[in-house]
């Protein structure tokens, strides 16, 4: 397919500029509503004094989630893809021309909310995160395994919700998961309570080290 | 885009099949997790005496939710999509084959779980209807515009969980939804707790009264 073939060139182009100027870049990916922009507010709060962070935020309309982050202090480029359900590499080129590389320590790309399309385009990234909202059911892993299986980290999120959910299962999530992607680790965490952030950030830490 | 055409034309197909029938069929479309199955079972629970239902599941992977409606004493013919993220007209136009379609009244569609692409593809239904669960945030319906302008009805889902959640707004949601979709009606609801399911059975019922 050209069409995954153009991008894919396009992806290892932006990838070789984020590394040429150290940056760590995050593809942050999830269904609608998980909590994405929640957990980079939380993640901003927990890192800004350390790293140099920048958002490059995707959705079909609006610059909801950009100002949400702007209110923290962190530049961030909106990105509307009018009907795409998913980024691709040429509008992260051009998001990344509208920043100052030199400054960026942490690069977070939040994609659309979409459980399928995003595991397909390489936008340039180094790691994708993906995350799964206790209220979204414990069985997403084994319906929609493209996403899971593209995943270098899982996150469990609104673990706080958990015991005022009667048919979300830890345990089944985990082995659901496990299923579709048996090596890559999974992190329950509430960006709202704090559970599990501490983790996170330490991932978030491990990972930057070791791609410096 | 031929692409759309092609659909289009197999679309029409489809809708004339099931209007010659009698059927009506309502395409439910959503974000992964929302609770489309939930409400399918609970609408069951209510309407077997009273209509012969059968429903086509859509997923990337699984028999899940196929398994779920049998369990209700319902046919369901469970379409594996691999890695399309929303349903077409001829895939559905193979599913309506394995299907008795001189004894079914209603027939539901339970689109892959996605906010985009599914509002695209015309699949031969009579009516869309979008869930949105409280779960997910109060501004999709600007963030995701596609979807819910293409709704003939838009449930919001889970309220029980409202008193729970400090962030949704049922007011901001309305507000939301009325900016992109002004004329279209909009029911709160909770499948697990009973709340305006009266008033979704009695919309069903107008539908296929208005249809016949
Ligand atoms: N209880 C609880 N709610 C959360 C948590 N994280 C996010 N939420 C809520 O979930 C809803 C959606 O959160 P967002 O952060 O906007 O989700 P998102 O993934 O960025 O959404 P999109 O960008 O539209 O796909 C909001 O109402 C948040 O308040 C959490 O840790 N606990
Ligand atoms: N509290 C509450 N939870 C609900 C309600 N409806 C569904 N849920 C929960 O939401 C989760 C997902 O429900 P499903 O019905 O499987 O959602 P779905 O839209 O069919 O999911 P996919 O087919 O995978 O896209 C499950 O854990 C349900 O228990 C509701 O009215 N209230
Ligand atoms: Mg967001
Ligand atoms: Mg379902
Ligand atoms: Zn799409
Ligand atoms: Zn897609």
């Amino acid at each position: 397919r050209t069409l995954l073939f153009d991008n894919d060139q396009q992806a290892a182009r932006n990838r070789q500029r984020l590394t040429k100027h150290n940056i760590t870049a995050i593809n942050l990916m999830s269904s609608p509503g998980s909590g994405k922009t929640t957990l980079l507010e939380c993640t901003i709060d927990e890192l800004l004094s350390r790293y140099h962070i920048a958002v490059i935020e995707g959705d079909l309309e609006t610059e909801n989630d950009a100002r949400r982050i702007r209110a923290k202090g962190v530049e961030a480029v909106q990105i509307t893809t009018g009907n795409a359900c998913h980024l691709d590499a040429t509008m992260v080129d051009s998001a990344l021309q509208q920043l100052d590389l030199e400054q960026i320590d942490l690069l977070f790309i939040e994609n659309v909310g979409n459980l399928v399309c995003p595991a397909s385009f390489d936008l340039g990234q180094h790691r994708n995160v993906t995350l799964l909202s206790t209220t979204e059911g414990d069985d997403k892993p084994e319906k929609y395994p493209l996403i899971f299986r593209a995943s270098d980290l899982l996150l469990i999120s609104k673990i706080d919700l958990l015991p005022l959910l009667d048919e979300f299962d830890l345990q089944c999530a985990t082995d659901s998961f496990a299923s579709v992607a048996a090596d890559t680790p999974l992190l329950p965490l509430s960006a709202k309570r704090g559970d599990g952030v501490a983790q996170w950030l330490a991932w978030l830490n491990d990972t930057h080290q070791h791609l410096q």
